[in-house]
């Protein structure tokens, strides 16, 4: 565990005047290496150690009675408030109008899950959400769409042999016409670096014009997670991430990755395969369970 | 990697990014740098090629593959796992696709994930657009029954590989792997003969959580062998390179995107090449 790591790191330093070089590269050791077993991306660590080990150094430190535990507060709360973000809520217009969230991420990330939840927590807030069936690629991603949508009791439009765009546009149309206000959009699961396919959801964004583009992430996702968001941020533009499948033992720095890359904020994350288990993202939480 | 530079350290610094940012683990890039650093001094090697090719061993030696030559004589059984959306059941269709092929099989696939939304409308559409049988039942029923409906199904009209498809379930879900064991229990009373090899499906992006994945199943039922799928991702996969070091399960298939060809026997070569490229 790390505070016991810097527990014994700093056990020396307690009562001496400066921190050796030593227990400098002890403890950024030991940050580094909890951090990237916890999968938080080799440049994200670098950046947040250079950033937090200057405190190591400080007079608080030195002075603390027991200056490993104090460190790890350090690094803790450091992590806290990179996590956070003020913009935590979903920024949806008023009910006289309509708002479009667009669902985008990898193959299995959770989008189609993400998609239906989401709209079973509208539903409960008090919203008139409708889900639009847009993964016209996957064999029976729309049948999934449409059981998800009957099980939570959120109405799934659905359009035979068309493109991808074109039930998106229609469903916005459809929305618009019946008085929902909020469309959420279930998109193709696609890779960041496929050119077409990434050409292809810019177009959607720009036909829609979502209030929300939610990336939708594995919490297991490993190094490349930076890669992933960069380039959704880059092509579409991302206005916050779900981070599904919480309820894995994963440690989930991929988070911290995802939000130090794109600076924007984790919104909610799927902590299971159930429509009720869509939970808002609390900085602290993911904070210990990346330190482990 | 943020300590202090000599001029040869910065090579395996950067090596060691490499390693890291290939989803090793970085305790795992630490052990095979320094390894790497002892067996270059060792050798006596003083150029790049040399080096890479020594790291290449020491990489190599941990990776096995799979033999994945079915049984000609006996019936042969592969059971699809994993956790939830790494690619199980696209990789079932494609693993019936794929033994037709290359072994001229008549594959029959199992649609043993009774639970997840459409999961036996998306296999029938694999099996209708491959022309491969599925065997199913209704939503909800028993995997365990499903895989035994199959079997008897091979026995009345023929079938040289049966390829069962299973739900996502986390590994920490204790209630789903009790059922995975249940369902291995049903094949293994009632294949009989069969040849049954259970191939864990790990998502190449996954980060180090891979290995508690392959862990858990692994003490659970087994694994025989690994696909890892969504190779085409451009992320290393280099979690099997722990995953095979500390559990010892081989490498079977590997697979690169989402159509039916998009999956091969696993090459230890090529893999390496790629990770160190
Ligand atoms: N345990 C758990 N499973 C989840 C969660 N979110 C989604 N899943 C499961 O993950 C798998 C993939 O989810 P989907 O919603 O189909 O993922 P997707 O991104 O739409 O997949 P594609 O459309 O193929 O790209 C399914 O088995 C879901 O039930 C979560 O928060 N926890
Ligand atoms: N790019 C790419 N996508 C893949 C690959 N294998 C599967 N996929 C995609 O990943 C997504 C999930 O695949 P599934 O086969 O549904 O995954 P699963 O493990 O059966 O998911 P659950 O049953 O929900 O747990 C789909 O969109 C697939 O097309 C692959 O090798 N490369
Ligand atoms: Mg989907
Ligand atoms: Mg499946």
């Amino acid at each position: 565990r790390i505070t016991e790591k810097f527990t014994d790191i700093f056990r020396q330093v307690s009562g001496k005047a400066v921190i050796s070089e030593k227990n400098i590269e002890d403890t950024v050791n030991e940050i580094k290496v909890a951090l990237l077993e916890a999968d938080v991306n080799v440049r994200v660590v670098r950046r947040f150690v250079n950033h937090t080990i200057e405190e190591a150094r400080g007079e608080k430190v030195l002075k603390a009675v027991n200056p490993g535990q104090l460190f790890t507060k350090i690094v803790y709360d450091r992590m806290v408030s990179l996590l956070g973000d003020e913009r935590q809520d979903l920024d949806l217009k008023g009910p006289d109008t309509v708002s479009c969230i667009l669902m985008m991420g990898l193959q299995g990330s959770g989008k189609t899950t993400s998609a239906a939840k989401l709209g079973v927590r509208l539903k409960k807030e008090g919203r008139k959400p409708l889900l639009v069936a847009a993964d016209l690629v996957r064999p029976a991603a729309v049948e999934q769409l449409a059981i998800l949508g009957s099980q939570g009791g959120v109405d799934v439009y659905r359009e035979e042999g068309s493109s991808a765009l074109t039930v998106a546009k229609n469903g916005y149309k459809h929305a618009k016409k019946q008085l929902y206000d909020t469309v959420i959009f279930d998109t193709t699961g696609r890779l960041h670096i496929d050119e077409e396919m990434m050409a292809e959801i810019a177009a959607m964004a720009k036909a829609v014009d979502p209030v929300e583009a939610l990336l939708v992430a594995d919490a297991m996702t490993g190094q490349h997670a930076v890669d992933i968001a960069k380039e959704f941020d880059e092509r579409v533009g991302i206005t916050g991430v779900i981070l599904s499948k919480f309820d894995s033992d994963a440690r989930g720095g991929a988070a911290l990755s995802l939000k130090s890359i794109t600076g924007k904020p984790i919104k909610f994350i799927g902590t299971g395969e159930k429509l009720d288990q869509l939970e808002v993202f609390y900085p602290e939480r993911i904070a210990s369970r990346i330190l482990g | 990697l943020f300590g202090k530079k000599t001029e040869g350290d910065t090579f395996f610094e950067e090596l060691e990014d490499i390693l890291i940012e290939g989803d090793l683990g970085a305790l795992s890039a630490m052990e095979i740098t320094d390894a790497l650093r002892e067996a270059v001094r060792a050798a006596r090697v003083k150029d790049r090629e040399g080096t890479l090719a020594l790291l290449k061993d020491l990489l190599g030696e941990h990776l096995s593959t799979m033999d994945t030559v079915p049984d000609s004589e006996r019936l042969n059984f592969f059971l699809i796992l994993g956790v939830n959306g790494v690619g199980k059941t696209t990789t079932a269709a494609k693993l019936a696709a794929y033994y037709r092929k290359h072994h001229a099989m008549e594959a029959v696939l199992s649609a043993a994930d009774t639970f997840r939304a459409a999961a036996i409308d998306q296999l029938l559409l694999h099996g209708t657009r491959l022309g491969i049988r599925v065997i199913h039942q209704q939503p909800g029923s028993d995997p365990g029954a499903v895989i035994f409906d199959t079997l008897e199904s091979v026995k009345a009209k023929g079938g040289d590989i049966i390829i069962a498809d299973t739900a996502g379930r986390m590994h920490n879900r204790s209630d789903l792997v009790r059922e995975l064991q249940k369902i291995d229990k049903v094949v293994r009373s009632r294949l009989g003969e069969g040849l049954y090899k259970k191939l864990l499906v790990i998502d190449a992006t996954t980060g180090q959580n891979g290995i508690r994945q392959a862990e858990i199943f692994h003490e659970a039922i087994g694994v025989d062998g690994i696909i890892l799928a969504k190779y085409d991702s451009d992320a290393k996969g280099g979690i099997l390179f722990s995953i095979s070091r500390t559990l010892h399960i081989p490498l079977a298939f590997i697979g690169t995107g989402e159509s039916y060809d998009d999956l091969k026997p696993f090459e230890k070569e090529a893999f390496l090449s790629s990770l160190l490229s």
